[in-house]
Parts: structure tokens; C-alpha cells; sequence
């Protein structure tokens, strides 16, 4: 096991275990910045682990990112490993980042869904949903981005558990979702929600299961803007940006959805790139550019949820 | 481990609405194992679908008869994971 996170390689893919046993490392390393919480149990038992880092205060308000719900998309998780070092690494240098980490804290739960994650390493690389067995049927798992309690049910996800974007029986079927339900819900004071996928370039906000525009859209559409403009001042990667439904296709009981009618305005959530054309088998040589591009994107979006609190 | 020899990913162009209506109609063709990685929206954008060696020939049959333009994103996926193993491993070793 590698026993540093400045000797831990991040242009690379990596087990759960290694995964997680980063978690511990970066902890060990920066205790008075990091925490490590775990939310909940997956359907398998395994733990659920979201990082906290604060540099103290009280129930301040927050910032959530998620990455790995769909468990195949690996440049995702790969991706919150990078994130995770890049914050202890520029928290005390950035100003932008050590202002927000000053006034706010940033919980990142790098493997949102362990148990689909360790079967895309153990049996089918191809796996996306969870691992819940559904009574009365052969296949396995729920699409946890169409389980959310947010115009569940509708069109834009399926009642057959054998597709790939079957919502489950009722909202927040899957523990994994749940957890975050309980976790979101019981902090109450989480002010921006970003939750990444790959892949094809999007950055989105709500709605997916309805073309009412949301409220701040003006606002949203603005800032996702902003963030795409950074991110592809890098390496010139080409995003689009726009609502769920407008932009990609309509999506029920997806995550921000359920966010942003919970009263969390910054609800986005990010397509990571693939300029190589490897859908969901980007080249482990990307992570790292794709990282540092998105880290751009994610900097303009915390930066706006600090300056315009709400 | 799940064997994807064969299994190929199609980007498939969509020349307007009826062929995305086309394309759509393949998601429900349970018994083709389809794998939708970017599933049908507008005409003009990409459809990548992962196709399982036994259901190649009729998906491209299908989609050549609607004369619906396609290409080969992914020859042979199997190729593509095994690297990713290799390369998993050597950093490992």
C-alpha cells in the first residue's frame, strides 16, 4: 500500500481499497483540515465515506461534491481522489480556496456508490447502477440518478428493473442515495451541490424532469457560463452548458433536481469530458488534465456561493 | 470477469427527427443487449451505444436500411479494458 498521498499516483485508476486507503492518508496527513465521516452503508455493507474539510466553525455552510454515483465512470472518481489532494495542497497558498475554506466547508464523497464501483473492478468494467437485488426480477441494481425524490416516476426513467435507468421502486430506495438524503437534510445548511458524471461535456443545472424553468435560472445559466469559460481555458476542451432537460434529454428523480427543491440554489451537475472518444474507458492518462480542468470550473462555482450567500 | 470480446461502440449520427425516432426504437429491442453510453436526444448529436458481438450484424443491417450514418467509436472493447488492466497493474508493480 502506498503509504503517502504526495507518492500516491493520480494518473492512474485505483481500486476501492486504494481508494479508501487514500482517504486515511490524506486524513493522517492533515488533521486539522480533514475528517473522514462515513454517511451510511451500502446495500453490500460496505461503508459510505464523505471527507470533510474545515478549518472550523459551527455548522457552516457548505459546499457538496459528489463523484461516482455511476460507478463505470471512473475519470469521475479519479477525479474527487485528485480534487481531495488538490484542496489540502492549496488551502494556506490559493487565497481564493483559503478564503472559502474560511468561511465554509467543502464535504466531497469521492465513491458515491462502492458497491457498483468494486463490481466494475471485480466482475463487469460495464457496471453503472447499484447492486440491490429487486424482488421479482433477475436483474440487478437501480440507476441512483433517477431514485431521488424529484418528479420520481416520470418520463425520463424506467419502471423495468433490467434498464439501465430503472428508478427503483419508490424515492430513496437505494441506502445510497438515502444516506446523502439524511446527511443533506440533516446539515441544513449545504449552500452548493455538485455532482459529476462523464461523459460528453455538459455542465447542468435543474430541471431534468421538467422544462419549467427553474427559478434562478438566469442566474444558473450565468454562472455555469462562467465555469465553463474556466474550465476550458486550460486545455480548451469544448463544454456546453444549460438545464437537463434542454440540453441532454429529460431525466426524472436525478440528483440536483432534488437539491435544488430542497433549497439548494448552486445545484449543478458536471458531464466530464472525453476529447479521446473512449466513452467511459478514458485513457488513465486523461485523470489528470481532466481534473485540473474541472477544478477550474468547480473553483468558479464555490467562489459565486461564497460571494452571494443567500 | 465480464467478457466484452467483440462488443464494439457505434457513434451513430442522427440525420434528423425520424432517425432519432429510429434509434429509439432499438431501446426497446430487450433481446439486443444494447448498452445506450449517450442515448438519442437531438439530430446532430452522438449516440454512442455499446453492441454485444451476437447483435452487431443486425444493428448495423438496422442501421444501414434507414440509411442512418454510423461509425466505429470502439473496434473491440475488450482490447481497450485489457490495456486499462495492464496499465493498472504495472503502476501497481
Amino acid at each position: 500500500q502506498v503509504q503517502s498521498t504526495n507518492t500516491f499516483n493520480y494518473a492512474t485508476y485505483h481500486t476501492l481499497e486504494e481508494i479508501y486507503n487514500f482517504l486515511d492518508l490524506l486524513v493522517a496527513e492533515h488533521p486539522q483540515l480533514v475528517s473522514k465521516i462515513q454517511i451510511g452503508k451500502t446495500y453490500e455493507d460496505r461503508p459510505i465515506y464523505v471527507l470533510k474539510f474545515s478549518t472550523g466553525g459551527n455548522n457552516r455552510p457548505a459546499i457538496w461534491i459528489d463523484t461516482g454515483i455511476h460507478s463505470r465512470e471512473w475519470v469521475t472518481q479519479a477525479s474527487g481522489v485528485w480534487f481531495a489532494k488538490k484542496i489540502t495542497q492549496d488551502y494556506g497558498q490559493d487565497p481564493a480556496l483559503t478564503n472559502i475554506l474560511n468561511n465554509m466547508d467543502i464535504f466531497l464523497e469521492i465513491v458515491t456508490n462502492p458497491d457498483g464501483f468494486a463490481f466494475t473492478h471485480s466482475k463487469n468494467r460495464m457496471w453503472r447502477k447499484t447492486r440491490s437485488l429487486t424482488s421479482n426480477s433477475l436483474c440487478v441494481g437501480v440507476d441512483p440518478n433517477r431514485n431521488w425524490d424529484a418528479g420520481f416516476g416520470n418520463a425520463g426513467s424506467s419502471s423495468n428493473p433490467c434498464s439501465e435507468q430503472y428508478r427503483g421502486k419508490f424515492p430513496n430506495s437505494e441506502v445510497e442515495v438515502q444516506s446523502i438524503v439524511n446527511f443533506v437534510n440533516h446539515h441544513g445548511n449545504i449552500k452548493a451541490f455538485i455532482s459529476i458524471h462523464s461523459y460528453s461535456q455538459l455542465l447542468l443545472y435543474p430541471y431534468g424532469y421538467t422544462s419549467e424553468p427553474a427559478p434562478d435560472k438566469e442566474e444558473l445559466d450565468k454562472l455555469a457560463k462562467s465555469a465553463v469559460t474556466a474550465l476550458s481555458s486550460l486545455y480548451g476542451t469544448k463544454y456546453k452548458y444549460g438545464s437537463i432537460i434542454t440540453t441532454i434529454y429529460q431525466a426524472s428523480g436525478s440528483t440536483v433536481d432534488w437539491t435544488y427543491n430542497q433549497g439548494i440554489k448552486y445545484s449543478f451537475t458536471f458531464e466530464l469530458r472525453d476529447s479521446g472518444r473512449y466513452g467511459f474507458l478514458l485513457p488513465a492518462s486523461q485523470i489528470v488534465p481532466t481534473a485540473q480542468e474541472t477544478w477550474l470550473a468547480l473553483m468558479t462555482i464555490m467562489e459565486h456561493t461564497l460571494n452571494h450567500p443567500y | 470477469h465480464e467478457d466484452f470480446v467483440g462488443h464494439q461502440v457505434l457513434r451513430i449520427f442522427a440525420a434528423d427527427e425520424a432517425q432519432v425516432q429510429k434509434v429509439k426504437e432499438l431501446e426497446d429491442l430487450q433481446h439486443l443487449q444494447l448498452d445506450f453510453w449517450k442515448g438519442p436526444t437531438w439530430p446532430g448529436s452522438p449516440i454512442d451505444i455499446r453492441v454485444p458481438f451476437h447483435s452487431l450484424q443486425a444493428v448495423k443491417i438496422f442501421l444501414e436500411a434507414q440509411d442512418i450514418r454510423y461509425e466505429i467509436m470502439i473496434k473491440d472493447l475488450q482490447s481497450l479494458l485489457d490495456e486499462e488492466q495492464e496499465q493498472m497493474f504495472a503502476f501497481r508493480a
